[in-house]
């Protein structure tokens, strides 16, 4: 049964997609077979692997709004054995159109379970906000990978976030309490000056155990590549980009035994 | 009567927050009275100008949704000249609760009627989304500013951002159809590597004479500041952060010739 893998912060640019992108693809490479899942209306990581919009036929919005299935709205990306489940401008109305359904905030939750099994791991980027769209993915995932920038303003969101995560865990999901912390991932850190050490020694602080051992530096490669429609793996494979984000998919894979 | 500018982009972390704030503490620091309207539950904006939220009695909530009058809500930064209606966590529940007014994409214009006339400028901090939230900004502002990170995924997001502003500039305010695009800022350019340079080409091909002759380059000090409550010209009036966004207010107010 696929483990499924929301990444998460309502703080903006901290690395989510960058992170479901190349995790996914990093997965991918080791031979497991992962779905990713766009749900930003900015479908970031449906054009990072790839993807042109314009000739999809279905997108994310049309499997939980629509009766599309969501094994039919899925595509193979340009990364092997990773497929995704897309996202396009539509999905700027899921918000509302979430808020009428019943059992509205299990609506992902539902639909995925059609196809996790024919995945190893199930990765679901979400849009920088805390509203209907997140709480599904949050309501759907076995854990979440919370992306950190070693900048100031990302640290002051943490609260908020670990906020939402608690009202999930308790008040959504009671009877399966087994939302857990994948881990909390450091991203962006620029060597260059001390101000983001004091960020990372912060983080530490906080959530000791749960941080990831690996940290994502700034990485120029970790910024072209998504405009080449390429993973960092394939762009640039022997980069610090690829060689950092190889080094968190064996962390992950390790939190499963 | 005060000009309003919105500062919009559904992108993440691409200088919304640091644009508003520099912005809007340059104008004060030239002697304008200035209104920062600080719409993101994220509140970066309320501390990264000094404010506690903690002894805060009322916010942009209490006056959207509830009956407290805007000038009871709005408090004094640590910025002279530059006062502030500050956001918590409530603003959150912002987005459904404005989805079942009457109106709803006029809240905000008609709670900023009764104070724009004390000030020169009001600037108004907007989330990463393109939902309720943002359009009550866009319908309430003279005309928009938005920040381009100079990224791909950035670039890549700006169609969307003209579709939503020109649906508002057609159909929501139709009798008025005055919003104008104050003007493209790119922002965080770092110099050491050519993709930035390729990225701001692209802009200024697409917007010509739209985009702002002010670039905003990659800036430690930018980064620091908002972590002592402090805009840029109180922090560092020297560094170079500090000046680009004094020549920025200087475009802005030729603007208004
Ligand atoms: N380690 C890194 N080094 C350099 N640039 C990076 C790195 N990680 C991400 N970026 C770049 O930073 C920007 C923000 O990253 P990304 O878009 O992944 O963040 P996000 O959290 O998904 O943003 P949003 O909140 O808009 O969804 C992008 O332009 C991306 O290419
Ligand atoms: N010119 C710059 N140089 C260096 N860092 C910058 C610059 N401008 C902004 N930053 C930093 O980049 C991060 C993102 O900026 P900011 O928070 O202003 O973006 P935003 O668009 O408001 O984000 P959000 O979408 O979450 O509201 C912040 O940590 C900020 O301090
Ligand atoms: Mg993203
Ligand atoms: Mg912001």
């Amino acid at each position: 049964m696929g483990k499924i893998i929301s990444v998460v912060n309502q703080k903006g640019g901290v690395g989510k997609t960058t992170t479901a992108v190349n995790l996914g693809a990093a997965l991918a490479y080791k031979g497991r077979k992962v779905l990713l899942v766009d749900l930003d209306p900015q479908s970031n990581a449906t054009v990072g692997v790839g993807i042109n919009r314009g000739f999809l036929e279905y997108n994310g919005y049309d499997v939980l709004i629509g009766d599309v299935a969501t094994v039919d709205a899925i595509v193979e990306s340009s990364v092997k054995n990773l497929d995704i489940l897309p996202s396009t401008i539509d999905l700027a109305g899921l918000e509302l159109s979430l808020a009428n359904l019943e059992e509205r905030e299990f609506q992902l939750f539902n639909k995925l379970s059609t196809v996790r099994d024919n995945y190893d791991y199930v990765i679901i980027d979400c849009p920088p906000s805390l509203g209907l769209v997140t709480i599904n993915a949050l309501c759907a995932s076995n854990s979440t990978l919370i992306p950190v920038q070693c900048e100031f303003y990302a640290l002051d969101g943490l609260t908020q976030l670990l906020n939402t995560i608690r009202i999930v865990q308790t008040r959504l999901r009671p009877r399966k309490r087994d939302l857990k912390i994948e881990g909390v991932l450091l991203t962006m850190l620029d060597n260059r000056n001390n101000f983001g050490f004091e960020i990372v020694n912060e983080v530490k602080k906080y959530f000791k155990e749960k941080v990831f051992n690996t940290i994502i530096p700034r990485n120029v490669q970790l910024q072209i590549a998504p405009s080449h429609g390429k993973s960092i793996q394939q762009f640039s494979p022997n980069s610090r980009g690829a060689m950092v984000y190889r080094e968190l998919a064996a962390e992950v894979e390790k939190n499963e035994e």
